[in-house]
């Protein structure tokens, strides 16, 4: 069955979608089969892959209010072995529209629960806050991911966030674990970088990924081609880090 | 009476943060008096200015639920002219607990009205969200500055920004207006920076500013020693382009 991701952090701008797109084309090119589901109303998972966000027809907001089936809103990309289950601009509303529900925290634990035969793994991209969406994707997932930009103010937040990984453990879902934290952004001209992933190893130890993945422009240009950095430049370094990052994933997952 | 600023982007890790400590800054440098307030629950705004978020006092939690006065938590911060009504732990709750309060959208409004002969510019941070907090400093606020990071997915929420700006201004509070979008982290090796900036002065014209923010590590190194660049590394292009930014946004505001 699949391996179910969230790729958390409340703190902005991590890296969060970056990596939920280039780990699923990485994991993908290792013939796993893998869907996206792009849990941020922002909705930059979907648009980095050339996906609309404005379907008339049913979308990701019908699954979470109506509790319409999220096999009936998966769309193949551009890249072999992924599908994803877009963004839509109706998700911008979608916390008030499901706040009185009483099973509002379960709503996508049960949606993808019926395709976890289909799939070798699902990764779920979050926005940057602990809201009731990032508490469904906690839910729903088997494990969770976090990218940490090799800043300052990234350090700032991770300890807010793995508190809340284990209340969600605890309240939410027994079998919730953290699968790493995986360092990003880094720049090897800075000693800042140097210093944060220092302290991120001292502290967290084998809890974070070896692979690290550099701070590399073909990253930040593949989505305006709305392609992941693989097809985009292949022999790029960001292409070979998330490549890195899918073998000691599957290596951790027992599936190497 | 203040000029009151808010800083915001849903989208998240473009500099809001950053602006909002270095802007406030490089205004103090030029003989104004500024408040800081730290509405991200987040808190780096306090933390980049080495002040604590875990008082055992009133805090800015208790304007919002109980409407305790705003003079009562501000505090000095290490920059001359430039205080902080700093966040705090209990701030993640806080949307929960004013979500029934019918005035929900204008406590801070009401909160800051008692300071505005105190200080000439409030600046206020928001959270990578439009959720409550960042309406009620877009309720609160004369005008918006809206930090801009020169890459692909941050050109994608600008749209959505601006209508949510332009609703705020309809329902809640006439006489806001956007004083700007504000480029950073502008990286001149590559051209993926030239394309965003390009693109948003052709669609937006004046209501650009012509300072540029470049992408400058001695930015990102200053939060860890708890000051803001301008007195980091007063030298470093980041600090000049603030306070050329100041310059700009001073003339814009006719006080030059
Ligand atoms: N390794 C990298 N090298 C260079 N640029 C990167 C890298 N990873 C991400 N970026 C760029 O940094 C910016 C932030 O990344 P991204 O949008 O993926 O973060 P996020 O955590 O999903 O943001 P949000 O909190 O808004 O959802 C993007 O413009 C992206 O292209
Ligand atoms: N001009 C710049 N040059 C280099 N680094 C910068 C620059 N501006 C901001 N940064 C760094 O980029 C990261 C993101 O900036 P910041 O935290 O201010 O963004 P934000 O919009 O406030 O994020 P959030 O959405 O999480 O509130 C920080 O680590 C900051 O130090
Ligand atoms: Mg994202
Ligand atoms: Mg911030």
């Amino acid at each position: 069955t699949a391996r179910i991701l969230a790729i958390v952090n409340q703190k902005g701008g991590v890296g969060k979608t970056t990596t939920t797109i280039n780990l699923a084309a990485a994991l993908a090119f290792k013939n796993q089969s893998v869907l996206m589901v792009d849990l941020d109303p922002q909705g930059n998972a979907s648009t980095g892959l050339g996906v609309s966000k404005n379907t008339p027809n049913q979308n990701l907001f019908d699954v979470f209010v109506d509790g319409v089936g999220l096999e009936s809103i998966i769309q193949k990309t551009s890249v072999e072995n992924v599908d994803i289950a877009p963004s839509h601009m109706d998700m911008a509303g979608v916390e008030i529209e499901i706040s009185q529900k009483s099973d509002r925290a379960i709503r996508l634990k049960t949606a993808v629960s019926g395709l976890s035969k289909a799939y070798d793994y699902i990764l779920i991209d979050c926005p940057p806050s602990l809201n009731m969406l990032t508490i469904n994707a906690l839910t729903a997932a088997r494990s969770v991911l976090v990218p940490l930009q090799c800043e300052f103010f990234a350090l700032e937040g991770l300890s807010q966030l793995l508190k809340t990984v284990e209340m969600a453990k605890a309240n939410l879902n027994p079998q919730l674990v953290i699968d790493g934290v995986m360092l990003t952004m880094y720049d090897q001209r800075n000693r800042l970088s140097a210093q944060v992933a220092a302290d991120v190893r001292k502290h967290l130890g084998r809890a974070v990924f070896k692979t690290m993945i550099p701070r590399n422009v073909r990253i930040a240009e593949a989505p305006s081609f709305g392609r992941p950095v693989l097809s985009y430049d292949a022999k790029s370094k960001g292409s070979l880090a998330y490549l890195q990052l899918a073998d000691e994933m599957l290596l951790r997952h027992g599936k190497r």
